[in-house]
């Protein structure tokens, strides 16, 4: 699972 | 990762470089609203909180789900807190006398509460984490209308400052399409509350825009609002 939290945009 | 969220970061960096340049080089912050740079920090500071568990991750040398967009995200979210701090720094020190604050009368808590209640009801997920995530989607859309609001005051902005409008106010709009660029070409969800709130917080620097792309056909140095 990515670690950025379900968000992979800024 | 594709061409259109990568210019939108671009250009946000960009106009982080824009304000900073600005404010240093002409030793001041005359016209800017410190409220809503202030708000910026509380929405990377909700948003990228995610920071945390990525550099646990690298220090414990667990790269096992570090990629490169998340090496990307990690530098950018960095860069992005530092330099909406530095700002507030600068703008509460070594800037502090040259501050617009008497005009920058715009009243916080006006989109503070209104933004938390929203993300205590609609978000992805009743997690800490996906509640404050979704508290800076909301307020960064709104973020800008103290600044809105002083421009209007003012009446006028110097082509910096307009320069800076026009890339933080872009920046969004890049984002917009690379959405619907993702939608057409990836299995992406599209995520509806980044979507809409991109949606509003564009259509906020709608008039902006106007105003800018006017000044900029009609070759003036300063944007002029109608008063």
């Amino acid at each position: 699972v990515s670690p950025e939290s379900g968000h992979d945009e800024l | 990762m594709n061409i259109f969220r990568i210019s939108a970061d671009l250009l946000h960096l960009a106009s982080f470089f824009i304000l900073i340049f600005k404010m240093k080089a002409t030793k001041s912050c005359k016209g800017i609203s410190f409220k809503t740079q202030l708000m910026y920090t509380l929405v990377f500071t909700c948003r990228y909180l995610d920071l945390f568990h990525v550099l646990g991750m690298m220090i414990t040398f667990n790269f096992a789900h570090i990629t490169g967009l998340t090496l990307y995200n990690t530098f950018m979210k960095i860069l992005f807190l530092a330099a909406s701090y530095y700002i507030v720094y600068l703008m509460r020190t070594e800037l502090k006398s040259t501050s617009d604050d008497a005009r920058d009368t715009f009243v916080l808590w006006h989109i503070l509460a209104p933004c938390a209640v929203l993300a205590l009801i609609f978000n992805a997920q009743f997690t800490i984490l996906e509640i404050l995530w979704t508290f800076s989607i909301y307020l960064e859309a709104v973020a800008v209308m103290p600044q809105l609001m002083l421009l209007i005051e003012t009446g006028e902005a110097d082509s910096l400052s307009s320069h800076y409008m026009f890339a933080v106010g872009g920046y969004r709009a890049l984002y917009l399409v690379n959405w619907v660029y993702r939608y057409a070409t990836e299995p992406y969800y599209s995520n509806w509350i980044a979507w809409i709130a991109g949606f509003v917080q564009t259509a906020l620097f709608g008039d902006f825009f106007y105003y800018y792309f006017v000044k900029i056909m009609s070759g003036d140095a300063a944007l002029k609002l109608p008063t």
